[in-house]
């Protein structure tokens, strides 16, 4: 597959690179793959995040994200900063931001490709990628062409949170992608807690810890972990 | 279209056709369509649930269905029944609930298409159809060959969620497929409220109410509107 190494070379440059996972959406995946990045970016390291959730990106808005505009030089796409975190996200070619990206799976792989190929992230640490929902378009496509270091998949303690990382996991065992390790979000009285633990064990794979449910996540200024000691020392112990 | 025409024939049983649906997942999708369909069930009236999400369906696990297994007559599915709804899902053509279903966009279609015209709903007064999160195959092949009367979109209060169903909404006014409301749901101290409400004046959208964030909604052996008063009685005034 020409691609895939043409994909592989471009990529060189990037120490690790890590998928932010579930099938399920509102998990808090984007939360997670932002909070990682920003803590690695405070402590020194280059960092990127790679949103590829195609039709509805978030991750501009999570960041908040002041000049998203894209930079063109020489054909390549220089990656927007902000929180020392270098970011890339269709979100940056929409004129609105509300506006609706009505792509079927074709379209959706094609653009991962692009953005794959023509990003100059120059030389990084760390890559995070942040998955949009389900086991479809995307989820091939970053899987087959990428070759991540591996997945960290996030839960809630739900059920049905729970039902869908495992088909996550089981999608990546079928594809031969590695399952990095398991965070459990939002874990509180509401929602439960033990399930992404449970989920570890049942599946044999490394639990990297929870994340309390706080209002900290509420539209802060910058990401949680940079401005709640609490929800720092939560990430730091994923990390 | 001839298949637009043929479904659409298919079809003419059932007197109302309403979509739940939000770009974003996680916002309670699933949990609406259950609630509100076991309601109108809970009053004598003939209901059905068709789990448009195919890769990662949710529904019969949330309603707790007994026997999933489909039964076919002559050709037809038969849907599953629980509650006093009639469901029809993916998931009861798994060997595994946690089995991937690794579909991309072309064969998404092609299922959605499939249970369309082969499932035997009988005369049903309501079918919710439960969408799955994005802008991409399965919501392109629903808007396009359903002809829904509309879509009921879910948001919760949070800055994320609220800006993916305004993407939603602008792509229903894209393919001309109308909005019926916009619901609130997990409305909290810890995820805010009013976000829903504000969305709905900013889009000209009708408001149907919001749903609190309750620890009644984990795993309940029954729809939730069923088992507490007060989730009853938000539900019905969304009614
Ligand atoms: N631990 C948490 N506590 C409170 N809110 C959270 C937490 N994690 C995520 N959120 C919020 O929940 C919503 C969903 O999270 P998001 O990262 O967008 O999930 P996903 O990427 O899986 O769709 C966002 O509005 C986010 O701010
Ligand atoms: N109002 C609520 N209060 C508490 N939990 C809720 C509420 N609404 C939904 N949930 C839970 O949140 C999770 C996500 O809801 P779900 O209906 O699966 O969303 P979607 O279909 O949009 O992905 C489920 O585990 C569900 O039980």
């Amino acid at each position: 597959w020409q691609q895939k190494k043409r994909i592989g070379q471009h990529l060189t440059r990037i120490k690790r690179k890590v998928g932010v996972y579930s099938g399920k959406g509102g998990v808090g995946k984007s939360t997670v793959a932002v909070n990682l990045a920003a803590l690695h970016a405070s402590r020194g390291a280059q960092v990127g995040i790679f949103d590829a959730d195609i039709d509805c990106p978030n991750v501009l808005k999570l960041m908040k994200v002041e000049d998203a505009h894209p930079h063109m030089i020489e054909g390549q796409i220089i990656p927007a900063v902000m929180h020392g975190v270098h970011v890339i996200s269709m979100a940056a070619f929409q004129e609105k931001e509300d506006e609706a990206i009505i792509f079927r799976g074709p379209m959706i792989h094609n653009a991962l490709t692009q953005f794959i190929e023509i990003t100059d992230w120059g030389d990084l640490d760390y890559l995070y990628v942040d998955m949009p929902p389900g086991t479809s378009d995307a989820a091939i496509t970053v899987m087959q062409t990428m070759q991540l270091d591996g997945f960290v998949v996030v839960t809630t303690p739900q059920e049905l949170a729970v039902l869908d990382a495992r088909r996550s996991i089981n999608m990546m065992k079928k594809l031969n992608v590695p399952v990095l390790g398991i965070v459990e979000n939002m874990t509180s009285d509401i929602f439960g807690k033990g399930g992404g633990e449970l989920l570890a064990k049942e599946t044999g794979c490394p639990f990297f810890g929870s994340i309390q449910l706080r209002s900290a996540f509420r539209s802060p200024d910058r990401p949680a972990a940079l401005a709640d000691k609490h929800v720092r020392a939560e990430f730091e112990r994923v990390l």
